[in-house]
C-alpha cells in the first residue's frame, strides 16, 4: 500500500508544471524515504531529477518500494483539476496497475477523486557522481527566468561566466549581441533577492536557450535557484521543493567545433 | 543541435 498526502497540494501541481514540457512520461520512484523520479528528455541533452521527502507529506506510507510510470500529459490533465488550495493525496497498491488521486478542498466540502492508468516504462537510471563545481550560484529564480528569456531572443545559446564578483550572462545572433551581469549582493533585506558566488575557478560555459527556459517553468516553486557549474561538465539548475525537496536540472554542455 | 552534447556523455547507466 502507497499513500502520500500533501496539504499544500498546489506544490505538486507546480512540480508538474516543472517537468511538463520537458518530459512526455516518466517513472515516481516511491519508497519510505519519499518520491522520487528521474527521467531525461527526448534528445537527451538533459536531465531531470525530483526529490520529495517523505517527511514534506502529511502522511506517508510506503509498505513496499513501487515504481509507478505516468504519462504526463495525462497526470497534468487530472492535476489541473485540483484547486491551488486543494490537499492531494494519491493512492496506489503495492503492485498497482492504476494510481488515485483525491482532491479535498481546505473546508473538505468538496472531495474529487481521479484514477491513472500506469504505464510501464523502461527507463534507465543514470549515475550521477558528486561533483565539487568551481563555481555555485545563488540568485532570485525570476531574475534567472527573465535573463533567461530576454537572451534567448537573440540567439540560440547563452554562455554563463562565472568569476568571483559575480555572473554574466552573454549571447550573440544574427542581430547582435546581449549581456548581463549580475554582481554578487553585498547586502540586501531579503534573502530572496540576494545573489551569491561561491568561486574555487572562474568557469564559462555555453549552453542551449531552449533548455534552460523549459528549467525556468519551476520558477514559482522556490524565490531562489542554485547554478551549479564547472568546465566541461553539465550546469544543474537546482529548486528547492518546500523545505523537503528539490528539482535539478543537469543539462550537457554545448561544445566547440 | 549544432554543437550540443549529450547527458549520456557525462553520466553512465547505473
Amino acid at each position: 500500500m502507497f499513500e502520500a498526502r500533501l496539504t499544500q497540494g498546489s506544490l505538486l501541481k507546480k512540480v508538474m508544471e516543472a517537468i511538463r514540457e520537458l518530459l512526455n512520461e516518466a517513472s515516481f520512484d516511491c519508497s519510505e524515504n519519499g518520491i522520487q523520479l528521474q527521467a531525461m528528455d527526448n534528445s537527451h541533452v538533459s536531465l531531470v531529477s525530483l526529490n520529495m521527502g517523505s517527511e514534506g507529506f502529511d502522511k506517508f506510507r510506503c509498505d513496499r518500494n513501487l515504481t509507478m510510470g505516468m504519462n504526463l500529459a495525462s497526470l497534468s490533465k487530472i492535476l489541473k483539476c485540483a484547486s491551488n488550495s486543494d490537499a492531494i493525496t494519491l493512492k496506489a497498491q503495492d503492485d498497482p496497475d492504476t494510481v488515485t488521486f483525491t482532491f479535498e478542498s481546505e473546508n473538505n466540502e468538496r472531495v474529487s477523486d481521479y484514477s491513472m492508468k500506469l504505464i510501464n516504462l523502461d527507463q534507465e537510471h543514470l549515475g550521477i557522481p558528486d561533483t565539487e563545481y568551481s563555481c555555485v550560484v545563488k540568485m532570485p529564480s525570476a531574475d534567472f527566468a527573465r535573463i533567461c528569456k530576454d537572451l534567448s531572443q537573440f540567439g540560440d545559446c547563452i554562455t554563463i561566466s562565472c568569476t568571483k564578483e559575480g555572473i554574466k550572462f552573454s549571447v550573440a545572433g544574427d542581430i547582435g549581441t546581449g549581456n548581463v551581469k549580475l554582481a554578487q549582493t553585498a547586502n540586501v533585506d531579503k534573502e530572496s533577492e540576494a545573489v551569491t558566488v561561491e568561486m574555487q575557478e572562474p568557469v564559462s560555459l555555453t549552453f542551449a536557450c531552449r533548455y534552460l527556459n523549459h528549467f525556468t517553468k519551476a520558477t514559482p516553486l522556490s524565490e531562489q535557484v542554485q547554478l551549479s557549474l564547472s568546465a566541461d561538465v553539465p550546469l544543474v539548475v537546482e529548486y528547492k521543493i518546500g523545505e523537503f525537496g528539490h528539482i535539478r536540472y543537469y543539462l550537457a554542455p554545448k561544445i566547440d567545433e | 543541435i549544432k554543437g550540443q552534447s549529450s547527458i549520456l556523455k557525462f553520466f553512465a547507466t547505473a
